[in-house]
Formats: C-alpha cells, sequence, structure tokens
C-alpha cells in the first residue's frame, strides 16, 4: 500500500475535496482505496455520508484501537474510509505532548496495508500533530493550491515541515506535487497564480487543474464524490485527469 | 476598547479577509482599529504589507513582550497592526500545557486599549490555544461562514466552543453574528447555504453578504485592503455595508 497525505496549512484549500474525490476517481480505474480521516471537522467523513462512527480514528491514535475495526466501507465501489470524529477536536492536545505521537498513525495503518493499492489522508488546515503524524506516515504529500494568492504564502511554510519530517521521522517522505485547486478561468489573477505556481514548482505542479466548478461544492451534500453526483461535469472531469496522471508519475496505468 | 475575535475553524471562511477589510471600513468612518493576527499563517500581516516583523505577537505571547511594543502602523489611515511571524508556528505546541495560556492576550491588550475604538482579531482555522485565547480575551466573536455546505458543518464546534470559553474563561464574551461570505449569486447552492443559515441563525446572521468578487483575492497582492486598491468593487461596497451594520447593532453610527 502506497499512502499519500493530502496537505496544506492554508484553510479551503481543497484538501478534502482532493482526498474525497480523488479515492473515488482511482476507484473508478480498479485502485482499491483507503480514505483516512485525521481531520477534526471530519469532513471527509461527513462528504461519504457516514455517520454514528463512534470515536473512528482518535480510537487509534489514542487508545491502541486498530485501523481494520475503525474503517467502514463506502458506497463508493473500492473506497473505505476510517472515519473522523468529534473525538478528535482534543487530541491535538492531548498527543502535543506524547512519546512518539508522530509516528502513531504510521504504526497503525502497517496492518491494514496488504487490503488496499493506497491510502489518501485528509489533514487539518495546521501544521499540529495530526498533520505531522499524517506526514510521517506517507509515502508521498500531495499539497492542494487554492488559485489565490494568499495560497501561494503558505507553500515555504509547509515544504520547511516536509522537509523536517522527512529529517526527523520518515526518510522516504517524497512530494507527488502541487495541484492547483478552484482555478477559475474567468479571472487574470487565477490564470497568474496557477503560472506562478508553476514558475515557482515546474516539475512539482500537475499539468491538470481542477476547475472552479458548483458541483464540487453540492457533491457533500449528498454524500456522495462527484463522480456519482455528476460524472458529467468539470469536477468528475478534473478528477479522472488528475488521477490518470497520478497513476502515470508512478508510472502505472 | 471593544475587542471582536474573528474565528471559524472550516478553513477559508473568509476570516482574514474579513478583518482587514471590516477594520479597513470602520476606520473609514473614524474608528481607530487595531487588527491583531494570532494566525501562524500571518495572512492579515502580508496583506497589509507589512515585512520584517521581528517576532511580532508571538513576543507579547511567549515572552513578555508589550502590545504597544509589537504594533506597527499600516498604509491605511487609523489601522494599526500587531503582526504575526513564523515564530508563531510552535507557539500552539509551546503554549498548549502552559498555566494561563489562554488567558495572556487578554492580559496583553489591556494597556494598549485606550489607543483604540476597537480590536479585531484574526485567528488560525483551528480551535486551538491561539483561538481559545482571541476568544478569552473578546468581547464578541464574529464569524465568516463561506456559502458552502461544508462550511455549515463547523458552526456547532465553534460555537460549543464559544459556550465553553464563555462558561471557564470569559463570561462576557458575545457573539456578534455569522457573515456570509464567498457568496456567489450566479449558483443556488450559494443562496441555498445563506438561507440555511438564515433560517438556523435568524437574529444573528447579518443582513449584508459578501459577495465572491476576484478584487478581494486580488487586493492581497497590492498589499492593500479592498477600499483603497478598488473603492468601488463589489467587496468594497459589501464590507462597507457590513462596518454599517456592525455599527448599528452596536447602536453607534
Ligand atoms: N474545484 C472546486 N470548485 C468549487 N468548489 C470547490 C472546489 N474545491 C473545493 N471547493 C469548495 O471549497 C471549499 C473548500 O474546499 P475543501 O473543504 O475541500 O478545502 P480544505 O482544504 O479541505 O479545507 P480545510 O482547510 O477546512 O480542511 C469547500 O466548501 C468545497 O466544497
Ligand atoms: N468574497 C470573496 N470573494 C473572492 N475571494 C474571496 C472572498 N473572501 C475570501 N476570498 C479568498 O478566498 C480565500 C480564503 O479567504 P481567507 O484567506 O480570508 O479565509 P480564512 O478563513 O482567513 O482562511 P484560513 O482558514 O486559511 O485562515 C483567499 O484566497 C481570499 O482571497
Ligand atoms: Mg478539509
Ligand atoms: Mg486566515
Amino acid at each position: 500500500m502506497r499512502t499519500i497525505a493530502v496537505a496544506m496549512q492554508k484553510g479551503g484549500s481543497g484538501k478534502t475535496t482532493t482526498a474525497v474525490n480523488l479515492a473515488a476517481a482511482l476507484a473508478e480505474r480498479g485502485r482499491r482505496v483507503l480514505v483516512v480521516d485525521v481531520d477534526p471537522q471530519a469532513n471527509a467523513t461527513s462528504w461519504f455520508g457516514v455517520r454514528d462512527v463512534g470515536k473512528g480514528i482518535f480510537d487509534c491514535l489514542c487508545e491502541n484501537g486498530s485501523i481494520s475495526d475503525a474503517l467502514v466501507r463506502t458506497a463508493t465501489a473500492g473506497v473505505d474510509l476510517v472515519p473522523a470524529s468529534a473525538w478528535l477536536v482534543g487530541a491535538e492536545k492531548a498527543l502535543a505532548h506524547e512519546v512518539g505521537a508522530e509516528t502513531i498513525l504510521r504504526r497503525r495503518l502497517k496492518p491494514a496495508a496488504d487490503g488496499y493499492d493506497l491510502a489518501l489522508v485528509d489533514t487539518p488546515p495546521t501544521l499540529g500533530v495530526l498533520t505531522v503524524g499524517a506526514l510521517a506516515a506517507a509515502d508521498q504529500v500531495l499539497v492542494p493550491v487554492e488559485a489565490h494568492v494568499l495560497a501561494l504564502n503558505g507553500l515555504a511554510q509547509l515544504l520547511r515541515t516536509v522537509e523536517a519530517v522527512r529529517d526527523r521521522l520518515n526518510e522516504s517522505l517524497g512530494l507527488l506535487g502541487m495541484v492547483a485547486c478552484r482555478v477559475d478561468a474567468r479571472t487574470r489573477h487565477g490564470i497568474e497564480v496557477v503560472e506562478e505556481l508553476r514558475k515557482r514548482f515546474p516539475e512539482q505542479t500537475f499539468r491538470t487543474v481542477i476547475r472552479e466548478n458548483i458541483r464540487l461544492a453540492e457533491a457533500p451534500s449528498f454524500g456522495q464524490p462527484v463522480t456519482a453526483y455528476d460524472g458529467k461535469s468539470a469536477g468528475a472531469e478534473d478528477y479522472r485527469a488528475l488521477a490518470a496522471e497520478v497513476l502515470s508519475r508512478w508510472g502505472v496505468g
């Protein structure tokens, strides 16, 4: 199993939207995908329409529970989910000074690895212990960047954190790439930010951009990824294109 | 001085955009405004074009520095800023178990209060010690809500936290209100979410909505609030309307 952390501390970058919809698009191509929600907001969990989860991932991080006990099937074929719950709200503080807190998730994921081709970990908009734990557990990090100038500011801080995790916790942590999200091609500003992103990170920035598409904002109210909610939408098209490009970066079809 | 915490743990809600542009719109009406940036991303600080800030607010929170030493004038008449800096990135963890950490900001703001009519505190997208500290220091909390369904999910958690702060740290903490942000009137979804917000919080939701307006996304690259960057834009209009409505809620002109 390959583990991808979807991370960017700038709020509203498109982390949850990318984790959920990329998972669904990869499942359409036959991959068995585990989405792991470590965000106390539990947006990925509610997006899949999963309710009454009990403690969810909190059980695995703070109470020795196993991933295979916590995971649930979603309505999307090929996608399972380790749900988050409100229990996580206190976890950042509880784990902050716990010995080895940052490597708990990596240890918990190992026994579950055989059942999946890949895991996508949705993280909160912070660089705290939950996000660092996801980076420590990951083979690569995928960075959604909203096509606004404020989002570009946060990249340097994120990459410094990735560097620190690679040095101290996870020497094999790589960068899968940056993906421009919520790109409104009607505005010059959106285009300019994408160009700036490509200039700064030419190799790492995906060719695929995720266009602003209201279907992506509507889909969570129906508990479905955009591929199921509106398979002909620009949102579905873009996440399928991203899935294809991710697979080609891995050299597989 | 009246202190307003601008808070919502959902990322990308419009907290920074509201803190910066409401401050500028209130200053246009003659108020002396202090913007306090407690977000490690320092987006409000970079929006005002303030660089080389030294430790900024970190000095006040973690090292006994005074607000009046840390504050700087901005290019906007009537608006001063207590800047954030990258030093804050470690503060959440450093302060998490510090005795009395949650009331440090309130104590630091007191001596600076005479110089201003109001303070607007921009917070990070978490419910950690930096945001709780801002709530503990505030007279009221202003909650920007992006007009997307995922944003509505977070309100219950935020209001529970506000309740807890009122019970344990700051009994006079009130709710100034919710303001719908990034409302795209071209989409049914945006309208429906605003209607749902008004239904759930009829008294507390501002009549003013902040429309999606690219000038608000462009303004940070020019280091100016939208009122200076493009005073005739929908963004400037909406934040002026919000300023007027905020003042009328306080019963002043
Ligand atoms: N391409 C898109 N088109 C339209 N809306 C989008 C798009 N991508 C994301 N959104 C919407 O923008 C908002 C922010 O996206 P999302 O919640 O996925 O970001 P996030 O990085 O996970 O946020 P947080 O920092 O709170 O975890 C959501 O309301 C989502 O529905
Ligand atoms: N009304 C609007 N119209 C267009 N763009 C907007 C509007 N309000 C905010 N934005 C843009 O949306 C993004 C999110 O807004 P902002 O950064 O103010 O939210 P935030 O809640 O402060 O985010 P964070 O959770 O990261 O602190 C920014 O790129 C900003 O420029
Ligand atoms: Mg999210
Ligand atoms: Mg902000």
